[in-house]
């Protein structure tokens, strides 16, 4: 198995299609 | 050539005093040519040690915090490549761009090629309707210069991240060079997170290496630099050459190396004020590597089996503002399901031991994501929780103390845009101990 301990282990997915249509450029989210 | 040594440089960079009232562009030079003294070294480390291209990072040259006037005096006129220039040879051809002399002098004198971020400004007219008042438009800008230091590339940055001194160009520029080691494409920090240019540049025009000089601040669980940038390459079955700035108290730290199956090298550091310059040898055209990934099918596992059944303890967590729904692992080992809206998320996992003090979740999200609501993010993540209270599961945690001997993680994605992310205990990757399957299961080997 993993020899170290594990923080996360994700699947992160980018779903572009259903993007607001703001997404294409303006300034950007900081959050 | 089909390998080719690449060099990124994580630069701390020598900022500006604040100030509301421009500096000179004598004291603005001044400041650049500091940071260029020290980026000068790591290019010729670069070619000394044989790298064919080194990266160096966005806002290296005088940093960040300017208003559309007090960044002026840094910027110059960036012509378009086709024009064919090499300001080490031509200096005076373009008015007054002593930056871009000496970038091209280093790419030319040390016969390496050369990536590096300023700012470009382009005068506008005054019956141009969106034409800024100072009679300019501003860019965060990349700029390519080969072993001849001849200006082959030029990208503006198109999603900027609360960069008010800076215009957003008209369209998403997709912005290619070649080489005898490959096809580039390049774009910059947060452009990474959209399809246009990132993905675009991947699948349609196939370049086999993208790179990304970033100002990245870490957030974590999901969007440090490192597992995020070593996830997109894996994901996208891509090289992506990623040079960060290094502030440790902006959280800004993590350049990297990464092939399409693995890390070949990556940097985080929180405990100095250094910089660091990475080398690994990289192959130029991925795709016909013997290592190359096959595709995945994402939710193929995910929506062929039946799903675990769903824990009576599903509850809410935030990461950032996302509301995740999570189930605890309550069991050293087990098969789990969350679903959030269409998603579901499977997990199967053997732990070699729970640890009493530690408590981990697993958590499903599929929506758009932050306050403005512009990305649809899906996300399956298994992470350790800050405490034993489960209410903080999804809170930043740096370390962890729980090994697992199996994971299986899957879900029933909608997109085919998927990057498999894996950070360990005190913020550090795991090249080659995880692989994906071609019917979506993000798993550990052995």
């Amino acid at each position: 198995g993993m020899s170290e301990p594990i923080l996360t282990v994700s699947l992160f997915g980018r779903w572009y299609a259903k993007d607001a249509h703001s997404a294409s450029g303006g300034i950007g989210n900081l959050e | 050539l089909d390998t080719f040594i690449a060099a990124v440089y994580e630069h701390a960079v020598i900022l500006p005093e604040k100030t509301e009232t421009p500096v000179s562009q004598d004291n603005a030079l001044l400041l650049m040519n500091k940071n260029i003294d020290i980026l000068e070294k790591a290019i010729k480390q670069a070619a000394q040690q044989g790298a064919e291209i080194i990266v160096t990072p966005e806002d290296a040259l005088y940093g960040w915090s300017f208003t559309r006037e007090t960044i002026f005096p840094y910027l110059e006129d960036i012509p378009d490549p086709r024009v064919n220039w090499i300001p080490c040879q031509d200096p005076h051809k373009f008015g007054h761009t002593p930056v871009q002399v000496r970038l091209s002098c280093l790419a030319k004198d040390n016969s390496i090629y050369v990536l590096a971020n300023i700012g470009d400004k382009k005068p506008c007219k005054s019956n141009d309707p969106t034409c800024p008042s100072n009679g300019y438009y501003q860019y965060n800008t990349n700029v390519v210069y080969d072993k001849k230091g001849q200006l082959v590339a030029r990208y503006h940055k198109y999603h900027l991240y609360s960069e008010p001194q800076f215009d957003v160009p008209e369209k998403p520029e997709l912005v290619t060079f070649n080489t005898n080691f490959g096809k580039f494409g390049i774009f910059t920090c947060f452009d990474i997170l959209f399809h246009d240019p990132a993905v675009k540049l991947v699948k349609d025009f196939r370049v086999d290496t993208i790179l990304l000089p970033t100002a990245w601040m870490n957030v974590l669980p999901l969007l440090t630099a490192i597992e995020f940038h070593s996830a997109w390459a894996m994901g996208m079955r891509v090289n992506l050459l990623v040079a960060n700035t290094h502030h440790v108290r902006l959280n800004m730290t993590g350049s990297g190396i990464y092939a399409p199956h693995s890390p070949k090298a990556y940097h985080y550091d929180m405990d100095t004020e250094l910089g660091k310059i990475l080398f690994s040898k990289v192959d130029s055209h991925p795709r016909s590597s013997p290592d190359f990934p096959a595709a995945v099918n994402w939710a193929d596992y995910a929506t062929t089996i039946k799903p675990f059944p769903v824990q009576k303890g599903t509850f809410k967590g935030f990461i950032s503002r996302d509301a995740f729904n999570f189930t605890e692992l309550s069991a050293s080992a087990g098969d789990l399901t969350v679903c959030q809206k269409d998603l579901c998320c499977h997990l199967s996992y053997e732990m070699s031991r729970k640890e009493e003090n530690e408590v981990y979740a697993l958590g499903a999200f599929s929506g758009l994501h932050g306050r403005r609501g512009r990305e649809y993010w899906q996300v399956c993540t298994m992470l350790k929780c800050r405490t034993t209270d489960v209410t903080t599961c999804g809170q930043p945690v740096e370390t962890a103390l729980t090994r697992f001997n199996v994971f299986s993680l899957s879900g029933t994605f909608g997109t085919e845009y998927v990057f498999p992310e894996v950070l360990l205990t005190k913020i550090r990757l795991s090249p080659g101990k995880f692989e994906v399957l071609k019917d979506g299961r993000l798993v550990n080997k052995n």
